[in-house]
């Protein structure tokens, strides 16, 4: 555990509650991407089925199981709570585009040829183009709220936290998961569009960002 | 150094 990781893993968890609490609060899921939200409890549920198999740390444990809770709370207030509010026309994203290459990729490209290995890497994969649904439907409609753009900031800035995180891991212990860093660098890059946008649009204007 | 099964990372 270094402060990068520990940052990026607090960063991930304040965008999850960011988006659940604006939900919440506002009684509305729109300009909010189902899919992608799905997606993200595919990542989790897929990836933490370790959690049956080996204990690493406390903490670990915690946060998987708060990841894991969170993830099916937004899908639930998405999907069923409000599902009123839920602008499907929007979240139009094609999701066989992004899983067949994944579940073909995780297949071909793995650390061990088992069921747990692969499911791992398929989680890998999915998440470094979950977020692409959510970045399609802000194109599409031209906008975001700004609660939404948070929430994509710190979802961006723990991608970035975690590439500090494997330089400092490769420098001090020689860790190096390929895997995980390459597409975690690829997943970092979906962001850059939009951190450009966020600062010269979000921070510097107020409310709403609208694409030029 | 990558051990198969122990993923320490989130």
């Amino acid at each position: 555990m270094n402060i990068f990781r520990l940052a990026g893993d607090v960063c991930h968890l304040v965008a999850i509650i960011i988006l659940l609490l604006k939900i919440w609060r506002s009684r509305s899921c729109a300009g909010i991407s189902g899919k992608s939200q799905v997606l993200f409890a595919i990542v989790f549920t897929t990836r933490y089925l370790d959690l049956f198999t080996v204990f690493i740390s406390p903490y670990n444990t915690i946060m998987k199981v708060v990841f894991l809770a969170l993830s099916y709370a937004t899908v639930y207030l998405i999907y069923m709570r409000f599902r009123n509010t839920f602008n499907s026309e929007n979240d139009s994203f094609r999701l066989e585009f992004l899983l067949v290459p994944v579940i073909g990729l995780s297949f071909l490209e793995n650390y061990a040829f088992t069921p747990l290995e692969i499911l791992w890497t398929f989680s890998i994969f999915l998440e470094s183009v979950a977020i692409m649904p959510q970045l399609f439907m802000i194109t599409k409609t031209g906008e975001a709220e700004s609660i939404t753009t948070h929430y994509l900031f710190f979802l961006g800035l723990y991608r970035a936290l975690y590439i500090a995180n494997w330089v400092w891991r490769y420098h001090t212990e020689g860790f190096f998961d390929q895997i995980a860093v390459v597409s975690g660098v690829v997943q970092t890059i979906f962001y850059i569009d939009f951190f450009y946008l966020y600062v010269t649009k979000v921070l510097r204007g107020r409310g709403k960002m609208t694409l030029p | 150094c990558h051990r198969v099964g122990v993923k320490d990372e989130l």
